[in-house]
């Protein structure tokens, strides 16, 4: 069982404790200000009020006996820094920070942060991706050339064919892993399956023949 | 070829703005403050300096007139609220508004954002899932059953194998949709396809099938 320790309670770090404590992992919530410790007070394993700048703060944490420490200090450039650069040089054994911009992020990585996260920036891209194209409900880039896309069939030309008719690898060189259908998935969908109006394709393929497939569809 | 407004350019809005800009989209970024336009002026095709909690600004925007408007004010729920209601009223087409917490988001949708988006907090569960994990680098849930998952292999035990070998079908209740074998994809593989050390399987299946493949390997 892995230990984690959480400092900086904004919207991501107390995202984070929720989500261990829901797994029934043991988590520490740490921030500087009173109100978001009192409010994991019911949830985290344990919490402090402290500034994790202080280095004696961090050894009487005992921050090297943390398999994860989650830095969540955002708009503090400089607490977010020296936080990270502390408790990996106290001996955490992973430190992930969230970060406010690129260079944030690349300071960080110097000072040690085994990872860094850029939640607001990450959702920006992908709220955008997602708006420009019309069927896409969801996507996961497997490489920086393929994806795997769940597309929406609304197309009225698309609907009342099994995956033969619909030929989608001939016509755009693409796979379909699964058809979701209502509430149920079909996954390795036998040719002779029929795709259905509202039917969720997903799919796997060049990212631009998955933007052409969603392009096609009206 | 649509028309996007960004109000409230914190790090989610200033992302929104430099992916649309990116892709050659028209952005409107509008900010209450001086600095953060300034930021945008040589990247958004129009930027202005205005309080969008003003009716006067959104007419004069001509807010009606936008396919998308995303709202990223942030930590400011009533310039958040106020904005999303206001640009819905005046004829907006679509509003997307960030939120900070699920209250907030429950606020926004009856005000009439048509989509709500918490970066900070899906996050924070996506990196705990990734962090509970040992091999698991990247998912998607295909339901709130079935999930895709890009899963490192590194157990000693589960390389130089073909699929027929392997048989996760059976051990694991898991179809392989693709090996990622160096910078190489491999999609649909064959039954004779061997994985490697540090090959990545991209594998479709029920939610605690995936994970007890990831608990299996070491
Ligand atoms: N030196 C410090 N020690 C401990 N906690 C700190 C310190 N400095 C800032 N914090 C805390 O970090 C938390 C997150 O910081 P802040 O809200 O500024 O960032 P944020 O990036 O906007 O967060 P989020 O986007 O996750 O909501 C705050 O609750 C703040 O009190
Ligand atoms: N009434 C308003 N009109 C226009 N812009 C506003 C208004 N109120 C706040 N903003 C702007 O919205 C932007 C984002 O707000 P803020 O930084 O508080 O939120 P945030 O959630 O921390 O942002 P992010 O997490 O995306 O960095 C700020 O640049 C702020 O100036």
């Amino acid at each position: 069982k892995k230990s984690f320790a959480v400092l900086g309670l904004g919207r991501f770090g107390q995202s984070v404790v929720e989500t261990l404590a829901e797994t029934h992992q043991d988590v520490l919530a740490v921030d500087v200000q009173e109100q978001p410790v009192n409010e994991m007070t019911e949830i985290a394993t344990q919490t402090l009020v402290a500034d994790t700048r202080d280095e004696e703060v961090l050894r009487e944490l005992n921050i090297d006996t943390f398999d994860y420490v989650i830095v969540g200090i955002g708009n503090n450039m400089e607490a977010s820094i020296l936080t990270t650069m502390l408790a990996k040089e106290l001996g955490a054994e992973k430190v992930i920070a969230k970060a406010e911009t690129s260079d944030h992020g690349r300071v960080l990585k110097r000072v040690g942060a085994d990872q860094v996260i850029f939640p607001e920036r990450d959702m920006g891209h992908s709220i955008v991706r997602k708006l420009l194209s019309n069927h896409i409900l969801n996507f996961i880039d497997l490489s920086d050339k393929y994806t795997l896309a769940e597309v929406v069939i609304t197309d009225p030309t698309f609907v009342n064919q099994n995956l033969i008719q619909l030929n989608l690898r001939k016509r755009f060189d693409l796979t379909i892993i699964a058809i979701q259908h209502d509430q149920k998935i079909n996954i390795s969908p036998q040719p002779t399956d029929m795709v259905m109006l509202h039917d969720v394709l997903t799919v796997v393929g060049p990212i631009e023949h998955v933007e052409a497939l969603d392009e096609a569809l009206k």
